[in-house]
């Protein structure tokens, strides 16, 4: 499973 | 982005406007707990910083620039202009118990050892418990004004729109991100008395009183 790639939430 | 998540951010969006037109129009930030204010201002503050650095989407500068500004203009609000109104009294929840562990967490439990990383991870877990000195202040003071239970009522569901958000994106983009979502489930889980009393006695055109 991808974890947290990159910040695209806030 | 989906539904789930750009509710939740409008939901949380709703919930930092509505606080600050309340203590602006009424000029009072009575039964605001300036503490859990300044853990929020800490949060976006340290979970930010790759504002300028990290272009997402002008949505997400955006969203992050109102957050921000709108953050520690209810901290100034509360510690400054209307500082006459503050409830200092009933505020007494030791926010150094929580910042300190939190800290210290971030440092052990993270998903890379790197200054932004940690730094984020922080501010995940900060969210998580942020809210609880304005739950404590509630608790003390034993009631809340209406204004102020819609602003908890949004407050707390943006982040279980965001669990929504995370099994979304888990099933449809193979995302997964076990600290913000174990963080997340902490989060409304504090809620849950809250939304109990919101949805029985708010909605119900009561006053919010807890039996003392």
């Amino acid at each position: 499973i991808l974890k947290r790639l990159l910040k695209d939430e806030l | 982005m989906n539904i789930f998540r750009l509710a939740g951010d409008l939901s949380h969006l709703a919930a930092i406007i509505v606080l600050l037109l309340k203590i602006w129009k009424t000029r009072s930030c009575a039964g605001i707990s300036g503490k859990s204010q300044i853990l929020f201002a800490l949060v976006f503050t340290t979970r930010y910083l790759d504002l300028f650095t990290n272009f997402i989407s002008p949505y997400n500068t955006v969203m992050k620039m109102i957050y921000l500004g709108c953050a520690y203009a209810t901290v100034y609000l509360i510690y400054m202009k209307f500082k006459a109104t503050y409830d200092g009294n009933h505020d007494t929840f030791r926010a150094e118990f929580l910042v300190v562990p939190v800290g210290g967490l971030a440092f052990l439990v993270n998903h890379e050892f790197s200054p932004l990383e940690i730094l984020w991870t922080f501010s995940i877990y900060l969210e998580s418990v942020a809210i609880l000195p304005q739950l404590f202040m509630i608790s003390k003071t034993g009631e809340a004004e209406t204004i102020t239970t819609h602003y908890l009522f949004a407050l707390g569901m943006y982040r279980a729109l965001y669990l929504i958000n995370w099994i979304w994106r888990y099933y449809f983009e193979n995302f997964f991100d076990l600290i913000a979502i174990v963080a997340g489930c902490v989060q409304t889980i504090l809620y849950c008395d809250f939304f109990y009393l919101y949805i029985t006695k708010v909605l119900q055109g009561k006053k919010l009183s807890l039996p003392a």
